[in-house]
This record gives C-alpha cells, structure tokens and sequence, in this order.
C-alpha cells in the first residue's frame, strides 16, 4: 500500500519530532 | 546495554524489523508478542514514544522507530 503525499508529509514531520525528542532525552 | 528492560526491547525490535512505509500497527504488535497484554504493549509504546525511539505515522495506531532508514 502506497502512502499519499499528505501522509508522507506527516510521517516526516513525527519522525522529525521524535529525532529531537531523543536528541534531548540523550542530553540530559 | 541501552538501558531499555526486556519489554522495552522486545518491541522495539519488532517495531525496527517492520519494512513498510506505515510502520508496525498495535493489533500486529498484539498478535507477534502473544505473551504481553495490550495493557502492557501500549505502556511500553508510550515509553518508547516518550523517549523518541518511535514515533506514529499514518495514525495513532502506526509506529515506526527513529533508528530506521
């Protein structure tokens, strides 16, 4: 199943979301 | 070591080894890890999420992890 434009950009945006909150996690 | 507890890591692999675009869903989750509850498997997504090891994707069901690609 392929995923829409939309939901690809959603997908970044999470995972964009998520890289910073492990970047913080890692630093504290 | 990377500080997750057996659970933790159990999904988290699954989650890891899962190729499609969408991720992983809760209900395959439930079905791979026949011997943890949802209870547990939805904590254990929370932590992971807490944590920025995984994210959601399509929905709040879907998850993929950070480390893929």
């Amino acid at each position: 199943s392929s995923l829409t434009p939309e939901q690809q950009r959603k997908i970044e945006e999470n995972r964009q979301r998520a890289l910073a909150r492990r970047a913080e996690r890692l630093a504290q | 070591n990377n500080g997750l507890n057996p659970n933790q890591n159990q999904v988290l692999c699954l989650i890891k080894s899962c190729p499609e675009p969408q991720g992983i869903s809760i209900q395959e989750l439930k079905q791979r890890l026949s011997g943890m509850s949802m209870t547990i498997i939805r904590q254990v997504v929370d932590f992971l999420s807490n944590e920025g090891h995984i994210f959601s994707t399509i929905d709040e069901d879907h998850f993929r992890s950070t480390d893929q690609e």
